[in-house]
């Protein structure tokens, strides 16, 4: 899954 | 969410909140480097810009409004209310050495060319190198406080704990995130040298000596 739509990491 | 996260999350709060009760309890923010305090809350004020924007979690939610609230409240107390006692001769890292590299490094490595995007970036990248000052200031001093090297173990292991958490999403969700990982690599790798001197020397009871 491309990372960039939501950053669910803080 | 996993435990690995979560347990890098916590450690994350508790070197926050022992540095907080180290500078108000002793009110003194001596041996404190507050370039990496600016330094941490430009990275939270750049990553967490989204908070108002894009909602995750409550616990997401209050995590970042909580690492904000603290890093400002942490530079505030070393740069106004505990003046006297900031030991600025000893806190000399030029910031700009790490935030013009991590501006170029966002606007080479990002995931879209979009702002809140490239702050993300900047502000990963940031935050590898923003415990430098720190780092700096203590083998410039020459030992670190105990609480400091509590700090600074807590503050290390929290994103060794995400490298833990990213190998684990990589292998049960095929998450991998290219940007944070090798950030974090390099950021728990500068903390390396720190953790072996913490190790073997404050956790046998003795004071943190770096050899000059």
């Amino acid at each position: 899954d491309v990372e960039g739509e939501t950053h669910d990491e803080l | 969410m996993n435990l690995f996260r979560l347990m890098g999350d916590v450690s994350h709060v508790l070197a926050v909140f022992i540095l907080l009760a180290k500078i108000w309890r002793t009110r003194s923010a001596a041996g404190i480097s507050g370039r990496s305090q600016i330094l941490f809350t430009i990275v939270y004020l750049a990553r967490y810009m989204d908070l108002f924007f894009s909602f995750i979690s409550l616990y997401n939610t209050v995590m970042k409004l909580l690492f904000i609230s603290a890093s400002c409240a942490t530079v505030y107390l070393i740069y106004f209310k505990f003046r006297a006692t900031y030991d600025g001769n000893h806190d000399t890292f030029r910031i700009e050495f790490v935030l013009v590299p991590s501006l170029l490094l966002a606007f080479i490595f990002h995931y879209s060319m979009s702002f809140f995007e490239l702050a993300w970036s900047f502000s990963i990248f940031l935050e590898a190198v923003a415990i430098l000052p720190q780092l700096f200031m203590v083998t410039k001093t020459g030992e670190a406080e105990n609480i400091t090297s509590h700090y600074l173990f807590a503050l290390g292991s929290y994103r060794a704990l995400y490298i833990l958490n990213w190998i684990y999403r990589y292998y049960t969700e095929g998450h991998f995130d290219p940007i944070a990982v090798c950030a974090g690599i390099v950021q728990t790798i500068l903390y390396c040298d720190f953790f072996y001197l913490y190790v073997t020397k404050v956790l046998q009871g003795r004071k943190l000596q770096v050899l000059p």
